[in-house]
């Protein structure tokens, strides 16, 4: 794991943060659902909590969809190459490629080449927001390349102590993350398999 | 453009392409080479942070670019040739976020610590 230089974090008296969509991006309850399982990733392992609020102009975190040049120096390059980015502490700015095709749930196997599991990479531009730089663990969240058509949501030990760093842990406990209703993870799959689950 | 579900995304999307497709041409290419498109590699390293900024990057496979891709091929978990082979550019192509790896001069990825995790060794110079 890495972080931004400086090391910047979310100071001490702001632990319980917000998030909100940007209002010109009309999005389903299903596509927000998938960006608060990401958002309970994190808090799982740390003393974060993240709860969404509508007004966007006073969240902590604000999210949204934009093609192209969209104001911060960074445009988007369509579709496929780079697919979001987020900024460090405490900006709060996360910003997705709105020509990519997003897939919020299904079996990506049989998706087309250019189709991208949104839980994947909101996971791992929260890591950005948290204060997480890029990591060379490939298994990490914070690795900078995803395959398109892959599903990786599950915090490796590289992310969690990287941000148990910068935090500390969940003062309850590591919590279990939570699992999607869609796609099971690899770690589901082999807990089913084992008759774990 | 979000699918609710992968049925629902249209099958032509199975053609796309995206403009770092264009460095699949450069496999091969050693150091001293001048050949198109080098200079749009550069531009890709110089945006993740790999090379610094220039006014116009040149299309010669000088030691700058060398460098600049051992540096990524040791943060991707790559064999350090400081050349364009397969998996260099297959990396090279893939989707990524946007953030750079370096920044500042500053990494903790592979590249940035030979031996474990310990403060990166730079060296710097107050002004």
């Amino acid at each position: 794991y890495s972080f931004f230089p400086g090391r910047p974090i979310w100071p001490a008296h702001r632990r319980d943060l917000t998030y909100a969509f940007a209002p010109e991006n009309p999005l389903s309850n299903e596509v927000k659902a998938v960006f608060a399982r990401a958002f309970a990733r994190w808090a799982a392992v740390t003393p974060l909590t993240f709860s969404a609020v509508e007004s966007f102009r006073s969240a902590d975190i604000r999210i949204g969809f934009y093609a192209g040049d969209h104001g911060d120096g960074e445009p988007f390059d369509g579709v496929l190459g780079t697919l979001a980015h987020a900024f460090s502490p405490p900006s709060g700015h996360f910003h997705l490629d709105g020509d990519e095709s997003w897939v919020v749930s299904g079996d990506l196997r049989s998706a087309p080449l250019a189709a991208i599991d949104l839980e994947s990479v909101a996971v791992h531009e929260i890591g950005h927001l948290l204060g997480l730089g890029h990591s060379s663990v490939e298994e990490s969240i914070m690795f900078p390349t995803i395959t398109s058509r892959t599903r990786k949501v599950d915090l490796a030990a590289d992310d969690i102590n990287g941000i148990q760093e910068l935090y500390g842990g969940n003062p309850n406990g590591n919590l279990s993350p939570p699992s999607s209703s869609t796609t099971p993870s690899v770690q589901e799959r082999e807990m089913s398999r084992n008759g774990a689950a | 453009h979000i699918f609710p579900n992968v049925s629902s995304i249209p099958s032509w999307l199975n053609k796309t392409t995206c403009a770092w497709d264009q460095f699949k041409k450069l496999k091969g290419c050693r150091p001293g080479d001048r050949f198109n498109g080098l200079s749009n590699l550069k531009t890709y390293l110089n945006r993740f942070g790999y090379i610094p900024s220039s006014p116009n990057f040149t299309d010669l496979f000088d030691p700058l670019l060398q460098s600049a891709l051992k540096t990524y091929q040791t943060n991707f978990n790559l064999n350090a040739t400081g050349l364009l082979d397969d998996q260099t550019l297959a990396q090279i192509q893939l989707p990524r976020c946007g953030i750079p790896d370096i920044i500042n001069n500053s990494t903790s990825m592979n590249s940035g610590q030979p031996t474990g995790r310990q403060s990166p060794h730079f060296h710097s110079v107050s002004h």
